[in-house]
């Protein structure tokens, strides 16, 4: 329950904040590679290591305080 | 730094809508309009607060529900605000934070609303963590500054701020700085003064080294070279002296006198010092006798600004008129509470319509500039700290020199 928990949370930051989006069309689960691609842009725009795994270090960054605004750093979602 | 729109015009209204409940009204306020004056001192921009009726950019506060805002915020933490980009105009805050001003606790309203105008005026966000517009809080920063992708991004938007943009309406605080290598800043919080004086519109400066910065019960405003807002006039004064009687604002440095009317200075300026002595330490304006009034040392000239005055019987002893008034003051000046105030090293002296020295004087400093470090908020007037902004500006060179006071 744990892990899926962090999960949703997990996904559900990276989609509020522009790192995943919603693919159109198609079934609404999103694809492990999608999540490690935003999950890494995420790391990697925080100057965290990139490892694509969620860690302490990426737990605590989505853990502070922030604006409500999408952030432009997965070039796939901002094309 | 990403641009998300932009607006069609450069001279855009604001209005605060309501405030937060965990700072006082005066001093929620202070931190708002203070977000605004980052962006227009470094881009071609004004901002007009108005109180009633249509606004460009509104501000407000609301919690997790709003019927006027369809993105609903989450409590403590987590979003702080958000708002819309150009020409939308709306920026709203989550009124469930700990807003502070002045203190690492809660979330700097100031540097939050800077961040959020940025977005309504066309930025994105920045990659670069420590930027104003990272998504990111990065926590309450005392010598707050943008970031030079702040800068670069707004000026790829309104372009850069020239003096020919100025516009005479605007704040003060809003003039161009250009950023060079600052000489060291003082903290307006702990700095002995070199002058300080009530000026044009009622606002209260305070001078030390190359710097001027406003005083106002929200404590010291942004730091600005002298040179910006009074251009020719070098750093480190002796005195400075405004007189409502001929709307003459004249410096004092070494043997050298400048004269200005509101930021220019007056043909023929700056001239020599010749029947005071030079070096002075301080000067006032006293609006009782409408004179002019300089310290040096133990003495002090009383100078009619629209008469030729008998300076044989100056200087006279400071004391024989200032009751309590420490020999060689670093500043002094008459305020809108009628009151005169001296400065010397850390201490200020308040002196009634008699002159005399209040009781409970002299106090510090820093009293009087409204800084207290590290607390929450109190009551306006009795101290807080607003940090001040820093900005630097180009510095100019003096002009030749004729002889004053004849």
């Amino acid at each position: 329950e744990d892990q899926r928990l962090t999960e949703e949370t997990l996904e559900g930051y990276l989609l509020q904040y522009g790192y995943l989006q919603k693919p159109l069309e198609g079934a609404d689960d999103f694809r492990l590679e999608d999540i490690t691609e935003a999950l890494r842009a995420f790391q990697e725009a925080s100057e965290l290591p990139v490892s694509g795994q969620m860690d302490d270090d990426t737990r605590a960054r989505m853990k502070q305080p922030r604006c409500g605004l999408e952030d432009p750093f997965n070039q796939k979602t901002l094309k | 730094y990403l641009l998300l729109g932009r607006w069609r015009k450069k001279h855009l209204t604001y209005r605060i809508l309501n405030l937060p409940s965990t700072l006082s009204p005066s001093r929620a306020q202070a931190a708002l309009r203070q977000a605004f004056k980052y962006w227009s001192s470094v881009a071609p921009l004004t901002f007009r607060e108005v109180k009633a009726g249509w606004a460009d950019i509104r501000l407000s506060f609301h919690g997790r529900q709003s019927p006027y805002c369809s993105n609903t915020f989450d409590g403590p933490g987590k979003v702080l605000a958000h708002a819309d980009i150009p020409e939308l105009g709306s920026v709203h805050f989550d009124k469930d934070e700990f807003w502070t001003e002045g203190t690492y606790q809660g979330v700097n309203l100031r540097i939050i609303a800077a961040h959020e105008v940025g977005h309504a005026l066309g930025l994105g966000h920045s990659r670069y963590t420590q930027a104003l517009m990272a998504p990111v809080y990065a926590g309450y920063q005392p010598y707050f500054r943008l970031h030079p992708d702040d800068v670069a991004g707004i000026q790829a938007l309104y372009g850069k701020k020239s003096p020919e943009t100025e516009d005479e309406e605007e704040e003060i605080s809003t003039m161009s700085p250009v950023t060079t290598k600052p000489s060291p800043m003082p903290n307006p919080c702990n700095s002995e003064l070199d002058a300080m004086m009530l000026g044009p519109r009622g606002k209260t400066y305070a001078f030390k080294g190359d710097y001027v910065w406003t005083v106002t019960d929200s404590g010291p405003g942004p730091l600005f070279r002298v040179s910006a807002l009074w251009e020719g006039l070098p750093g480190n004064l002796d005195a400075a002296v405004y007189s409502p009687r001929t709307g003459w604002t004249h410096f004092f440095k070494g043997n050298k006198v400048w004269r200005y009317v509101g930021f220019k200075m007056s043909p023929g300026f700056p001239m020599k010092l010749n029947r005071v002595e030079p070096n002075l330490d301080a000067a006032l304006y006293w609006p009782v006798n409408k004179k002019v009034f300089l310290f040096k040392g133990s003495g002090y000239w009383q100078w009619d600004e629209l008469a030729s005055t008998d300076f044989s019987r100056y200087p006279k002893p400071i004391k024989a008129l200032f009751t309590g008034v420490p020999d060689q003051p670093s500043a002094a000046m008459s305020w809108q509470d009628g009151q005169v105030y001296f400065s010397k090293g850390k201490d200020y002296w308040r002196l009634n319509q008699q002159l005399r020295v209040a009781k409970g004087y002299p106090r510090n400093i820093t009293h009087w500039m409204h800084c207290r470090p590290q607390t929450a908020d109190t009551n306006s007037f009795t101290g807080d700290t607003t940090p001040p902004t820093t900005d630097t500006i180009l510095d100019t060179t003096p002009s030749t020199v004729d002889s004053f006071l004849d």
